[in-house]
């Protein structure tokens, strides 16, 4: 999806 | 030994037709206090977040916290040799289990099965407990009508919160359209329309996980839309006397 962001980018990997 | 026992098998069966077309395989996480499950769709852009809590099942035992990583498409193939009104009950014997075993239990036939479990290394997300700006409660086949209404004109859905009420548009190249509903406070809570706005939204979403996420609409007649400016989405199913089934969604970015 060129236009839609990845979730990682608001919940940090723990 | 962990032990969980449905008295309402076809709920976990509901629960695991919402979540199949999105998550392929998954680690369910069970301790002391339910099971739960986390896990992403494989484009990295939603979530699925599972909880089930141990009062909500007929029978519930789990001494020593576990992880079962399971294949979604192999577990329904098991569940597929249940009824819909069986009790079903999950049972490992090891303290690091390869097979989940399964009964199915109805009035005159008892099944079981084990399913062979997996190692999966799978990334949690930390999902932190946000107070979110605009809280929707609307019955879930209304959403998923309208998904699938405005899923037709545009592959991507705005959704606006006012004080008045919520507003879902779409701009295609055919043209545009709008859908607002109303708030009402009907003496049946299967229909109600409920809106908390203390900031309004204004966001866009990819219809098609809309559409995914509406597969679990069969787990309650409300759902509940939680959002924050340029913030996942989240979705939420609440799970009768159980818990709940969380779906977050990363907006679009305008485009």
């Amino acid at each position: 999806e060129e236009y839609q962001i990845y979730l990682n980018k608001y919940f940090p990997i723990v | 030994m962990f032990e969980a026992k449905f008295e309402d098998g076809g709920l976990f069966k509901k629960i695991v037709e919402a979540i199949k077309e999105l998550v392929k395989n998954v680690n369910l996480e069970a301790n002391g206090t339910g099971i739960s499950l986390q896990a992403m769709d494989t484009s990295h852009v939603a979530l699925v977040a599972l909880q089930l809590n141990e009062k909500g099942f007929k029978k519930y035992r789990c001494e020593k916290s576990l992880t079962m990583g399971l294949s979604i498409e192999n577990l329904q193939k098991i569940l597929k040799c249940s009824g819909n009104d069986d009790q079903i009950t999950l049972r490992t014997q090891d303290e690091e289990p390869t097979t989940l075993s399964f009964t199915f239990e109805s009035k005159n036939r008892i099944s079981e099965f084990q399913l062979n479990l997996m190692s999966l290394d799978q990334e949690q997300l930390g999902v932190p407990d946000t107070e979110y700006s605009s809280v929707v409660r609307m019955p879930s086949n209304e959403f998923t009508k309208i998904c699938r209404e405005l899923g037709n004109i545009n592959e991507a859905i705005g959704i606006e919160t006012s004080k008045e009420g919520i507003k879902f548009y779409v701009k295609g190249d055919i043209g545009e359209g709008q859908v607002s509903v109303k708030i009402n406070d009907t003496e049946k809570p299967e229909e109600r329309v409920e809106c908390e706005v203390d900031e309004p939204v204004n966001l866009s979403f990819a219809v098609r996980y809309f559409n995914l996420f509406n597969k679990a609409s069969a787990l309650s007649s409300q759902v509940i839309l939680s959002m924050s400016q340029d913030q996942p989405l989240v979705i939420e199913y609440i799970i009768e006397e159980m818990g709940s089934l969380k779906l977050y969604l990363a907006p679009k970015i305008n485009d």
